[in-house]
């Protein structure tokens, strides 16, 4: 059980990353929930997902590359999944 | 690219400003937008004009939070702009936050960048993944605006859509050492309204200068080798206005706008790019046509416009009585010149397609040849 267990349940960095995939990958709503569950499958294909379209090492997990990189000012193109 | 390849269906496109930031004068609004849409033209067929009402193809509106197309912007800092692929209504259009601070250089986002990048999604393009490219999705503020240029791979995407601009030459140049494989934009060797930006010797070569790229002569080799300039010296930019060695110091010095660096061999030398205005020419110059050094006599010349300049390399210093007219001391080469070197006692002056054998002694030019007659064309 880990001691900071607590902290990370208010870890904002899982709304902030919820949100970027949503928005940039395509996350579907229905698997939102996932998110707090970091390992779950959806969660770490977007997350590969992601770090492959950054060009940052591909873990599928959230390290602290790529939650800087989320933070960083981009480009909000339109989700093309919308457009197809 | 975008899901289904959207591309437009014809090579002249009109773009509209809708509105603008109150954050830039209008002028600098205009100028980052033009300036963006020419970099997509040089490397394309495509064309672009501006209109001033009614439907043009890329509608460019600043705007803040929600404003009618359900992807809302979201304040300072995060998403900075977005834009549409290829097609009629809110296609091809580009939206900016304007709860961005724009601006024309680093202080705030710049808008040149931000605008180059959204231009890219209105012509077809998606995102890239090589963090150096025009098409990467994240706002890179550490780019060096005065080096811009499209990576190979925004050049590779865009043209893979629209092909090449209609004024490249298939020619590359040819040759068993050749180092870059011919593409389109490419310098044609023996093209013979070939011109060269800068030409300056290195140990024993001699280095062509022209545009991204350069040709190098040694007299090991039968054929010159092409390169890019970027694969020996990556911190340099292209289109160099002037180069020239200084054997003793085995030391190459080039310019580029007001500044200038030292190269030994691939090295660029610690503590440059410095002023131009170090050596001692006046505050209003802003760049250097020309340079060449005379190792006899230990004089550097200087070519701007139709005067030059000579630096004494003994006392590291211009020397009094300078500028003079190029056409009074080097009668014939002028009024002004591209790129000189120095080889066999002669100054060789490069003007547009034209060369000039200058003998220093004589003061006069004793043969005029093509530019590209060094590189066995």
């Amino acid at each position: 059980y880990p001691l900071n267990g607590a902290v990370r349940e208010k870890d904002p960095s899982t709304d902030l990353v919820q949100v970027h995939l949503e928005n940039y990958y395509d996350l579907a709503k229905d698997v939102k929930q996932c998110v707090r569950r970091r390992h779950s499958g959806p969660v770490v294909k977007k997350i590969r997902e992601m770090q492959k379209c950054l060009g940052l090492e591909v873990t599928g997990k959230l390290d602290a590359d790529t939650l800087a990189m989320i933070r960083r000012p981009r480009c909000g193109v339109p989700n093309v999944g919308q457009f197809t | 690219t975008f899901p289904g390849l959207p591309k437009w269906r014809k090579t002249h496109l009109t773009y509209r400003i809708v509105n603008y930031t109150l954050d830039l004068p209008r002028e600098a609004v205009d100028s980052a937008f033009e300036k963006a849409l020419k970099a997509w033209e040089e490397v394309t067929p495509l064309t672009f004009s501006k209109i001033y009402e009614g439907e043009a193809d890329i509608m460019i509106f600043f705007a803040v939070r929600e404003r009618g197309d359900f992807i809302p912007f979201d304040g300072s800092g995060n998403v900075l702009a977005h834009a549409y692929p290829p097609g009629p209504g809110v296609d091809g259009d580009v939206h900016f936050d304007d709860d961005e601070l724009w601006r024309e250089d680093k202080s705030g986002t710049n808008l040149f960048l931000v605008a180059a990048h959204e231009f890219g999604h209105s012509l077809g393009l998606y995102h890239l993944a090589d963090p150096t490219a025009l098409m990467y999705p994240v706002y890179n503020p550490l780019t060096d605006l005065t080096r811009f240029r499209l990576a190979q791979d925004d050049v590779n995407g865009i043209q893979s859509l629209y092909g090449p601009p209609p004024t490249s030459s298939p020619d590359g140049p040819a040759g068993p050492t050749e180092s870059v494989p011919p593409e389109p934009g490419t310098p044609a060797m023996c093209d013979p309204a070939l011109s060269f930006d800068a030409v300056s010797s290195l140990r024993g070569e001699i280095l062509f200068f022209k545009d991204r790229y350069f040709w190098r002569r040694s007299r090991w080799y039968l054929e010159p080798e092409f390169h890019l300039i970027s694969t020996f010296w990556p911190s340099l930019p292209s289109g160099l206005d002037a180069a020239y060695e200084v054997n003793n110091k085995d030391t190459v010095f080039v310019f580029k706008g007001n500044h200038f660096w030292a190269l030994r061999g691939t090295e660029v030398q610690a503590g440059y790019p410095k002023d131009i205005h170090t050596p001692g020419f006046p505050p209003a110059l802003g760049k250097i046509d020309a340079a060449v050094s005379d190792e006899e006599k230990k004089k550097t010349y200087f070519f701007v416009e139709d005067k030059y300049w000579r630096f004494d390399e003994n006392s590291q210093s211009m020397e009094r009585g300078f500028p003079r007219q190029i056409a009074d001391d080097f009668p014939r080469v002028g009024p002004k010149v591209d790129a000189v070197f120095q080889e066999f006692g002669f100054f060789y002056f490069f003007r547009g397609p034209l060369q000039f054998e200058f003998d220093p002694n004589a003061k006069m030019v004793t043969h005029v040849l093509k530019s590209n007659n060094w590189l066995y064309c």
